[in-house]
């Protein structure tokens, strides 16, 4: 499909950014949908070293294996050493029984081990997150092989940050990406930084918790 | 589905995190709606690794009730609270990014809703709206129909079936006679429509009685992508001495239904 971004839309496109100190983030080609030839459908945003984490997670019954994953690795870590996430999009890997449940470990051990986790590591450091159709089983092996060039892919740069905001839409019609700069009274000489990438156009209900 | 990454270099107490991230995602990303369908995959996640943080800082800790926060240091306090408004005003903005992108949308609806009973009440009545059908064609369609959304308040669940079930159980008393409190009456409830260019509303129903509505004032209001739709639950009108009736607001984000959203999903394959 044509990735254009509508001229009305444009006006949404950041074109310049200023993001946190030590996060790099990066995007690759898998070819999770047969349709898809061409763009980047994997996306990654890691801490060069591991930091705090947390997540909210639809509370729809029907909950697909990256969010019963994550949640999961969330509780057993208690929030604590987390590396980043990996996305995959094309396939939601919802509805897809013990096997998604292994496809979505799988996904966060591969990225684990990019960064020397060995993997018999109790619990991984990377979260996972998947979209796309339901339904339907991952290309596990295609996520496998092109995640190596995915951590080959990570900088800093405002370009690695659209890149994999864009990576992860899917009937979207513009990446959605902010960043912004901000201080707090105690130390207002110190001066942070706030990214955050989105995604979404239909299916767009959220209750998480 | 929603897909969400936020990441700052801000030093965060680890345990603190999920009480930042679901206080923020409460007014935020949960506050959201296309086309009222809760996906199976929506996550939102956040990192915080204090890589800016000066060496002496202290983390950010949530002090989410009065024994934390009387631990808590003034100075603690303080920037938990600037952490909060910060990282609130982020999250509404991301999350109305998606909202702007819905399929087919030509219209971002900002439903704000008012009630002096609770804030679920407020909340109740603005997801309706925003996730009724009727409501969101009409809006495609520069109508001012504003039956359509006195109609979605009137349903939605916790208030039409606060008039049927066994009232001490499930709704809420005056205490000092015992009379049930109905979460929406139709005489205090006001509809009026907020121009995005902050010109005067457009008063549609005024405590229950329909306005004599300028169909040009309408249309014009109509014409411009985004648009405000203003309740009020709790109309009692000027003349009501207001004492220290203390107002909940929920605001909710959505936007229009148009042919092309029945396109794009019916021609979706799976």
């Amino acid at each position: 499909a044509d990735r254009s971004i509508p001229a009305t839309k444009q006006k949404y496109i950041p074109t310049s950014g200023t993001y946190p100190k030590g996060f790099l983030a990066g995007s690759a080609f898998a070819g999770v949908k047969a349709t898809n030839t061409k763009y980047d459908d994997l996306a990654l945003v890691v801490s060069e070293a591991p930091c705090p984490a947390a997540g909210v997670f639809t509370k729809n019954v029907f909950k697909a294996a990256p969010v019963q994953t994550s949640s999961k690795f969330l509780s057993e870590r208690k929030g604590h050493g987390f590396r980043g996430v990996v996305v995959n999009s094309g396939c939601a890997n919802a509805v897809t029984g013990r096997l998604g449940l292994e496809h979505a470990a799988t996904m966060a051990r591969t990225t684990d081990q990019c960064f020397g986790s060995a993997e018999s590591d109790a619990v991984p450091s990377t979260l996972v997150m998947s979209t796309g159709v339901i339904g339907q089983r991952l290309p596990i092996d295609r996520i496998t092989n092109a995640i190596p060039k995915l951590h080959q892919s990570l900088g800093s740069s405002h370009d690695h940050w659209m890149n994999a905001a864009q990576a992860i839409c899917t009937t979207d019609t513009f990446p959605k990406l902010i960043s912004r700069t901000f201080t707090l009274p105690s130390h207002p000489g110190t001066t942070y930084s706030i990214a955050g990438m989105t995604k979404g156009a239909g299916m767009i209900h959220p209750n998480m918790a | 589905t929603l897909l969400g990454i936020v990441c700052t270099d801000a030093k965060v107490d680890p345990k603190s995190m999920r009480y930042f991230l679901r206080h923020v995602t409460s007014t935020s990303f949960n506050c959201i709606s296309i086309d009222g369908d809760t996906s199976t995959n929506d996550t939102v996640n956040f990192f915080a690794n204090g890589a800016a943080a000066p060496a002496n800082a202290a983390p950010l800790r949530y002090h989410g009730d009065k024994q934390s926060r009387s631990n808590a240091s003034l100075e603690d306090q303080d920037d938990t609270r600037a952490f909060i408004k910060i990282l609130s005003k982020f999250f509404k903005d991301l999350s109305q990014l998606v909202v702007r992108d819905g399929e087919g949308a030509t219209k971002f609806v900002s439903i704000r809703v008012r009630s002096d009973l609770n804030y679920a009440t407020a909340k109740r009545a603005a997801v309706s709206i925003a996730r009724s059908a009727l409501v969101k064609t009409a809006l495609y369609g520069k109508d001012a129909n504003w039956g359509r959304i006195l109609c979605a308040i009137g349903y939605a669940p916790g208030i039409m079936d606060s008039q049927e079930l066994p009232l001490r159980n499930l709704v809420p008393t005056n205490l000092e006679n015992q009379r049930p409190i109905y979460p929406v009456k139709p005489r205090r409830t006001s509809v009026s429509f907020i121009p995005a260019d902050g010109t005067e509303e457009l008063k549609l129903l005024l405590r229950g009685e329909p306005e004599q509505v300028d169909e040009v004032r309408a249309k014009q209001i109509l014409e411009a992508e985004d648009l405000e739709i203003l309740v009020r639950l709790e109309d009692d009108g000027e003349t009501a001495p207001s004492g220290d009736k203390k107002v909940h607001e929920a605001v909710f984000w959505t936007c229009d239904f148009s042919h092309e959203y029945v396109t794009i999903n019916g021609d979706y394959r799976t």
